[in-house]
Order: structure tokens, then C-alpha cells, then sequence
């Protein structure tokens, strides 16, 4: 058997619209550690990595590791049923099941509902993340990053990172013109609003925006992003989901022909 | 012009 609960609906109903558009499908690895999910967008330019850990859920029960096949477009349908409030709890058997349910209660223990989902067989190749010790580490505010990503977007396809100490820049030109946006490291490091930059050599890499754009639907999850990047390697995107887990994406660079 | 690359190619398939 199968079950975990949390006691507000609103936390998962972000981590699905945080990946819901970069993925279609996604086997969600339950064992008694928690629940996670690595996946490739489909044109493997990006993988997302999502970490949900056991001791975040109000209940959580896990008799026998189990795989369940997840069409995250579908269960995204599913949790938009649910109030932020209500509580949550997934519920599947564990030898081998064809569908999961999702219960819905309300605070007030008025409304309950129930959704069952069938489960999808997903072949998915499963990736191993060498552990890095990135020349870059940025942590800024969530709603910059997604700022920055938007508004450059509309000048170039191509965001270009250069971190150094003195800060960071994002960059981008095309037939519109070219757009900079640097930000300064702040001195008062323990603020939301905080730039902190921890730098063991400056780096100079490219990515598509509209990767990054899909990234930033991950904001309402958490008020400060953190930016990993080196030379010549995927960029590391990561949101923290609460004290229960995180979301890192990781994204393949462009580089010079 | 800056040719994209595949996630694939940085992380080894298990």
C-alpha cells in the first residue's frame, strides 16, 4: 500500500504547474525516502529532477517501492479540482497498480472529493548527475530571475550568463536590439531580496530563454532561486520546495560552432 | 551562431 498526505493541496498544485509544461510524462519513484521524479524534456535539451522527502508529508506510508507512470497534464487537471486548502492524499496499491486516487478534504471536513487516475507504462531512460563543484553559485530573488527571463526573452532567443565577482549579467541581442540586465551582490546577504554570488572562477555560458521560461513557472514555490553554473555544463536551476524537498532543472548550454 | 546541445551528452544514462 501506498499513501501520503499533506495537509495543504496548494504545494503540490505548484509543483505540477512547475513541470507540467516541460514534461508530458514522468514515472514518480515512491519509496520509503519519499517520492522523485527525473525526466527529460522532450527534445532533451533540459532534465528536471523533483525531490518531495517522507518527513515533509503529514502521513506518509510506503510499504514497497513502487513506480507509478505519471501524464502529468492529466494530474495536473486533477489537482486543479482541489481548493489550496484541502487537504491531500495519494493512495495507490503497490504491487504493480494501473491507477492512483487522489482524495480532497476539505478544512472543514465538509467537501470530500476523490479522483482516479490511470497509470501510463513510461520507458524512460533514467540519468546519472555527476556531483559538481560549480565555478558559480548564485542565489537571487525567484521573481528577478523570472523577471530577467521574460523581459529578455521579447530581444533574443539566447540568454547569455556572465558571473563574476563583481556580479552577474544576463545578456541577449536579435533583430530588435540587445537588452543587459547586471545585477550588483547585495551586502545585507541573509534578505529575501539577496544577491549572493560565491565564485571560484568567472564563467560565460549561453542557454535558450525559452527553457529558462519554463524554469520560472517554479517561482511560486520559493521566494529565492539558486543558479549553479561552470563552464562547458548544463546550468542547475533549483527552487526549494519548502523544508520538504526541491526542484532542480538542469539545462544543456549552446555553444559556439 | 551558438548550436544547442543535448542535455544527454553531460550526464551518463544509467
Amino acid at each position: 500500500m501506498f499513501e501520503a498526505s499533506l495537509a495543504q493541496s496548494a504545494i503540490l498544485k505548484k509543483v505540477l504547474d512547475a513541470i507540467k509544461d516541460l514534461l508530458n510524462e514522468a514515472n514518480f519513484e515512491c519509496t520509503d525516502d519519499g517520492i522523485k521524479v527525473q525526466a527529460m524534456d522532450n527534445s532533451h535539451v533540459s532534465l528536471v529532477s523533483l525531490e518531495l522527502r517522507s518527513d515533509g508529508f503529514e502521513k506518509y506510508r510506503c510499504d514497497r517501492n513502487l513506480s507509478m507512470g505519471v501524464n502529468l497534464a492529466s494530474m495536473a487537471k486533477i489537482m486543479r479540482c482541489s481548493s489550496n486548502s484541502d487537504k491531500v492524499t495519494i493512495k495507490a496499491q503497490d504491487d504493480n497498480p494501473d491507477k492512483v486516487s487522489f482524495i480532497f478534504e476539505s478544512s472543514n471536513q465538509e467537501r470530500i472529493s476523490d479522483y482516479e487516475m490511470k497509470l501510463m507504462d513510461i520507458d524512460a531512460d533514467q540519468l546519472g548527475i555527476p556531483d559538481t563543484e560549480y565555478s558559480c553559485v548564485v542565489k537571487m530573488p525567484s521573481a528577478e530571475f523570472a523577471r530577467i527571463c521574460k523581459d529578455l526573452n521579447q530581444f533574443g532567443e539566447s540568454l547569455v550568463i556572465s558571473c563574476s565577482k563583481e556580479g552577474i549579467k544576463f545578456s541577449t541581442s536579435g533583430d530588435l536590439g540587445s537588452a543587459n540586465v547586471k545585477l550588483a551582490q547585495t551586502t545585507d546577504a541573509d534578505k529575501d531580496d539577496a544577491v549572493t554570488i560565491e565564485m571560484r572562477s568567472p564563467v560565460t555560458l549561453t542557454f535558450a530563454c525559452r527553457y529558462l521560461n519554463h524554469f520560472t513557472k517554479a517561482t511560486p514555490l520559493s521566494s529565492q532561486v539558486q543558479l549553479s553554473m561552470s563552464d562547458e555544463i548544463p546550468l542547475l536551476v533549483e527552487y526549494r520546495i519548502g523544508d520538504m524537498g526541491c526542484i532542480k532543472y538542469y539545462l544543456a548550454p549552446k555553444i559556439d560552432d | 551562431m551558438a548550436l544547442q546541445t543535448s542535455i544527454a551528452e553531460y550526464f551518463n544514462l544509467r
